[in-house]
């Protein structure tokens, strides 16, 4: 089963067209495999990235070189996983 | 020892195994009112399965329900099996409920892209679209609500099989589109579409592949409004609503776009519940809330639709 040790999920607050046509290089850049949760719609909306945790470095330091505002929405998505299968085996129990 | 329906857990996450072995265990249960029927295979060769609601009559006025075209949105599926207990557990106590029953049919589709929902399960959490190879390339998969002949390839789709919104190689190429295509067209007579996604907390309508507003577009905008706020009567969540266009961006080939384009007035879609803190992952200790809040959303939708033949 795949893993997501470390992989964490940004949500992103573009705070322009401009940002928001920034965000969407990311999508383009296919070495680093961000998985968008939710699109960036425009400046207003959030957009939500799952980032591989070996593209975590290259993704907030593009964040950061632009000044996008940004949270950290899920520091370890593995973590999550496992709480749900854990969750599924404690209801079949 | 008989397997009862009341005794599944709706609070928690299940396969498809489970799920489709509960829908048996409804139909058993209501025997006069709901029935199973199959509309398809997936790529895979799984059954695609539609529970339908019905007090008698044939070709009745219809409302189309999905949820799960996108296999990851495990809120969505979820809320599906409650919904359907729901209409089963409703008919005869609540009037809304009875007298939608008693003049159409209600078809629900809980989970719309088995394939997907079984690799969700066993290989890959985060797995949306459906798991049909495309010639060319090593990337499995279209997505399903990019694959419908409705703006089919325009903006906010993809023309490469590893994205997300690969839209695939033509219009309804995915089983799991044209069971639903053939099985609406087939009909004749479906008055609704409801297409349930997460998580962002919307309710859309068409146009999504123009910004150009679609003739129904105020009523469609007051219906949505109502649905909206008698969602968030229930715990305050706050849902935004429109035109798909106008709301997110431009998507092309989407299941209600295709369904209004069919002439099925009532095409909504629904993006289910965001905590901010979760995203697909959201906890089973949230399913009963989402799935009660949307109801009243849902039943205000259904019962337009009833008190507006066309």
């Amino acid at each position: 089963q795949r893993q997501f040790q470390g992989d964490q999920v940004l949500r992103i607050m573009a705070r322009d067209e401009e940002q928001a046509a920034l965000l969407k290089m990311l999508e383009e850049q296919e070495e680093l495999q961000v998985d968008f949760w939710r699109h960036p719609f425009g400046p207003g909306h959030p957009a939500d990235l799952r980032v591989p945790f070996p593209s975590l470095g290259a993704v907030k330091g593009f964040l950061e070189s632009h000044s996008f505002p940004y949270t950290v929405m899920i520091e370890d998505v593995q973590e999550l996983l496992d709480e749900e299968k854990e969750a599924m085996a404690r209801s079949r129990r | 020892v008989k397997r009862s329906s009341r005794a599944f857990d709706f609070g928690s996450y299940h396969t498809l195994d489970e799920i489709y072995s509960w829908m048996d265990t409804l139909v058993e249960d209501h025997p006069g009112l709901v029935s199973k029927i199959q509309i398809g295979q997936s790529y895979e060769g799984r059954d695609l399965l539609v529970l339908k609601f019905s007090t008698g009559g044939s070709a009745r006025p219809a409302i189309w329900v999905d949820t799960g075209i996108h296999s990851r949105e495990w809120i969505s599926q979820a809320t599906g099996v409650w919904t359907a207990n729901k209409i089963a557990e409703e008919y005869g106590r609540d009037p809304s409920v009875t007298a939608l029953l008693d003049n159409m049919d209600v078809f629900l589709e809980i989970i719309a892209n088995p394939d997907g929902f079984v690799f969700t399960h066993s290989s890959d959490r985060l797995w949306r679209k459906t798991r049909s190879p495309n010639t060319g390339s090593h990337c499995l998969g279209v997505d399903p609500n990019r694959n419908w002949d409705a703006g089919f390839g325009g903006a906010g789709s993809s023309g490469d099989p590893c994205s997300d919104i690969y839209h695939g190689p033509f219009p309804h190429s995915e089983r799991e589109v044209k069971a639903i295509v053939d099985f609406i067209r087939g009909h004749g007579n479906v008055k609704s579409v409801i297409s349930i996604h997460s998580y962002s907390q919307m309710l859309l309508f068409p146009y999504g592949y123009t910004s150009v507003p679609s003739p129904d577009y105020q009523e469609m905008n007051e219906l949505a409004k109502k649905a909206v706020s008698d969602l968030a009567a229930v715990y305050g969540t706050k849902y935004t609503f429109g035109s798909i266009a106008d709301t997110i961006y431009t998507a092309a080939g989407t299941t209600v776009d295709w369904a209004y384009d069919q002439g099925v007035k009532y095409s909504f879609t629904l993006e289910l519940r965001d905590t901010g803190r979760h995203g697909f992952l959201l906890p089973s200790s949230q399913i009963l809330p989402t799935a009660t809040e949307t109801w009243p959303a849902l039943l205000d939708i259904m019962v337009h639709v009833l008190e507006h033949p066309y």
